[in-house]
């Protein structure tokens, strides 16, 4: 049983789900004209999207009808691990005629990740 | 990567198979690859290219306000009077700040001091930004002397000083209550309409201000020099602090000057995206007010943020928490929705 439940662990750890990225604008220069953040939690989705799909992997019907072509035929990939909700970020930040913009980015934040 | 040959004989031929299928490990990318990322990062921004500005430039308060108090991050808040524009920025996703431009001849050959002409360029607006308002922020200084008794700003449209063509935009009455402003200053903050911000954004790019400022309920003209003594600062000898900062004091450094002259603020959107305040929450309609950095009080005007965390600063002022607690402990998030989060 012991074994059994560690392989469970091992595989759920395995699925498709939300990770920790921070990224620092310092890292690739762009503190010179991003006054605030200096840097933000972007996260990213990695993970197997594989049978039993469940009710948190926000699988979509098309990731159902594609695992189970896969499970039938293995030259069809599984669904892949993507963001299904982001949300936006506020930069403050210099343009390049040294005016300051306060300007709302979309789409910036992985909020869930599905198949 | 994962798609091999297998893959592209159920593709049915409608694509060719991508390069990516022959490298089965990741390298990482070359500075070429690096830059055309960066470029298309850049360019989903709505920037051409990399902004490389000057080292030291002063960023506006107000500026720095906003963001700080979008962020919930209140104690930051360095404005005592800061009030959050949540009538310009509901549908908004962009504010951009102008500073006026300064020209030197004009200055010195200005001999009238009760008016007043600066111009903003704003040709930098991208054409598919829709500026939806704009405001004209002037800094009310408490050093200045009014003089006695109230004096009216009128604030006209104009291209330049003479322009035979000046349209009034708007006229305020400025009254000489001491305590109704800080130390620091009292910004005086018009509204501007979007159809006015649109129109000189199709056609030269250049906004033009006239201030004028006079006594009210003084039938006779005043002699040259009470009408001096009691207009703008002179910028000659910088010891005559007037109303409004419009000039620069003699000697004054760039940081400082920064942050008290004239501003103008606009509010756009680039049509992607969401306003910098979500729609469908529940605004009170009055004026919500929350202690700020050094006590101060920050007003969050119509602001739904502000009355959910302000009505939880009060709870929690009850409970005898300082606001560094609270703001640390909460990290802005309203009392009523912690205890949800935490249940």
């Amino acid at each position: 049983n012991g074994g059994h439940s560690a392989k469970l662990r091992r595989l759920s750890r395995g699925r498709c789900r939300r990770h920790p990225l921070h990224v620092d604008f310092r890292d690739v220069g762009w503190q010179k004209w991003i006054i605030a953040p200096s840097g933000y939690d972007a996260f990213f989705c990695l993970g197997e999207c594989r049978y039993p799909l469940a009710d948190h992997m926000n699988a979509s019907s098309h990731a159902v009808v594609q695992t189970m072509v896969n499970s039938v035929n293995g030259a069809v990939p599984r669904p892949c691990c993507v963001p299904t909700s982001l949300s936006p970020i506020a930069l403050l930040y210099m343009d390049s005629q040294d005016r300051v913009v306060l300007k709302n980015y979309q789409d910036m934040v992985v909020e869930g990740c599905g198949c | 990567g994962r798609q091999g040959e297998d893959t592209s004989e159920i593709d049915h031929g409608r694509g060719p198979p991508t390069s990516s299928s022959s490298t089965p490990t990741p390298s990482p990318p070359d500075s070429n690859l690096s830059q055309t990322i960066q470029t298309l990062l850049l360019s989903r921004l709505g920037l051409q290219s990399q902004p490389n500005p000057q080292s030291g430039v002063p960023v506006p308060q107000y500026l720095l306000d906003l963001y700080r108090f979008h962020q919930k991050q209140y104690h930051l808040v360095e404005d005592p009077s800061f009030s959050f524009p949540s009538q310009h920025i509901q549908q908004a996703n962009t504010v951009r700040s102008f500073h006026h431009s300064e020209s030197r001849e004009d200055s010195h050959t200005e001999k009238d001091h009760t008016r007043v002409h600066i111009s903003f360029d704003i040709s930098s607006i991208p054409q598919e930004e829709r500026v939806l308002s704009a405001e004209l922020r002037l800094l009310r200084s408490d050093r200045a002397s009014l003089g006695p008794g109230p004096h009216r700003l009128n604030l006209y449209l104009s291209k330049h000083r003479e322009d035979p063509e000046q349209a009034l935009l708007e006229t305020r009455l400025l009254t000489n209550n001491l305590h109704s402003y800080k130390p620091s200053g009292f910004w005086e903050a018009f509204t501007l309409s979007a159809e006015l911000l649109q129109k000189i954004q199709e056609s030269s790019g250049s906004l033009g201000f006239l201030l004028e400022i006079k006594p009210e309920n003084i039938t006779n003209p005043l002699p040259y020099q009470m009408l001096a003594s009691a207009s703008y600062e002179d910028k000659t000898d910088g010891q005559n602090e007037r109303h409004l900062r419009v000039c620069r004091s003699v000697g004054q450094d760039d940081h400082s000057w920064a942050r008290e002259r004239p501003l103008l603020v606009t509010y756009s959107h680039d049509g992607r995206g969401e306003p910098l305040i979500k729609h469908g929450r529940k605004t009170s309609g009055k004026s919500q007010r929350i202690r700020g950095k050094k006590g101060s009080k920050v007003r969050a005007r119509n602001s739904s943020k502000g009355h959910d965390t302000a009505k939880a600063w009060g709870r929690a002022k009850k409970k005898g928490y300082s606001v560094q607690d609270w703001a640390t402990n909460t990290g802005g998030v309203s009392w009523s929705e912690r205890g949800r989060v935490k249940r």
